[in-house]
């Protein structure tokens, strides 16, 4: 069989061809890291979470650094992973100030019997396991705080529409 | 939403996906990315799947699952993952993207979006996209 890592950057509107070019480099370059694992001599399991890593550490994706804004001004993130062989899974949602989700969501598929963890749940195991939060806010970028403010401003003209 | 699913020469299949959510969203809302079998799935019997897009609709939906079953059903990576991913937005009005890997190497890539992002390494080649049919 003939190893592959299939990696998407995410689907949506993305009319700003500029940001396509930026998501076209970033997706390239998450292949050939979660390819580069696989053939030397890392597992299946490892070549996909490192694909997804370089992803999430990229401000461009909606994930990780970079993700979108709650109504609140905050990340909140959610990853899940998944194992062929086995079918063994683990998963966290809602989780704030964590560098890479998608790591978290292996060490409850690794650590735990469970296959979700949410919130602040989420964040102690992190504690637990040496995954040390990042200061709040370190997630949030200029570029999602102005998203957010575009999206208020079309929500308040949309409102004004419907008089 | 990002995700990534890969394939050894052993066979061995796994899939992860990773997502900030969607703008505007309440605090507290989660998505079907943390959803096995919506956002995520891997069955070294049959194949793994990652997807994007509408989370609420892709959670109703059960999309990574669906795409599974299809390919069980006998349709390619590539068929099922269109075949799934229109069905949904028909169904549901809303849209969504995937990427497929079946337990036989094939790939499979579909969204109902304007764009989405993807690329794929397979010994030397590097192949990727983001608009329609390419």
């Amino acid at each position: 069989m003939e190893p592959v890592i299939l990696v998407h950057g995410g689907a949506g509107a993305i009319s700003d061809d500029a940001k396509a070019q930026e998501l076209l480099a970033g997706v390239k370059g998450a292949a050939k890291t979660g390819y580069k694992v696989l053939t030397s001599g890392g597992g299946v399991v490892d070549a996909v979470e490192a694909a997804v890593r370089s992803m999430e550490d990229e401000e461009i994706f909606n994930a990780g650094l970079g993700s979108v804004l709650n109504l609140e001004g905050e990340v909140e993130m959610d990853a899940s992973i998944m194992v062929g062989s086995d079918l063994s899974a683990g998963a966290v949602t809602v989780v704030k100030d964590i560098k890479n989700p998608i790591s978290l969501a292996r060490l409850v598929m690794d650590k735990t019997d469970h296959v979700l963890l949410a919130a602040e749940g989420a964040k102690k195991f992190a504690q637990l396991h040496k995954v040390v939060p990042l200061q709040p806010g370190a997630l949030v970028t200029d570029a999602s705080k102005k998203a957010l403010a575009k999206w208020r401003e079309k929500q308040v003209e949309a409102s004004a529409e419907l008089g | 939403t990002v995700g990534a699913v890969g394939i050894d020469s052993d066979g061995g299949l796994a899939a992860a996906t990773s997502t900030g959510g969607r703008q505007g969203k309440l605090a507290g809302r989660s998505s079907d990315t943390c959803m096995i079998g919506s956002g995520t799935y891997a069955d070294d019997n049959i194949g793994a799947v990652s997807t994007t897009g509408h989370g609420e609709t892709i959670a109703k939906f059960c999309l990574a699952h669906s795409i599974i079953k299809a390919m069980e059903r006998g349709q390619s990576a590539e068929e099922a993952t269109q075949n799934c991913v229109e069905l949904m937005t028909k169904r549901l009005n809303n849209t969504a993207g995937a990427i497929t890997l079946s337990n036989r190497g094939e790939v499979g890539v579909a969204f109902s979006t304007n764009r989405m992002s993807w690329a794929y390494q397979k010994g030397d080649h590097l192949y990727f996209g983001i608009d329609k049919n390419e």
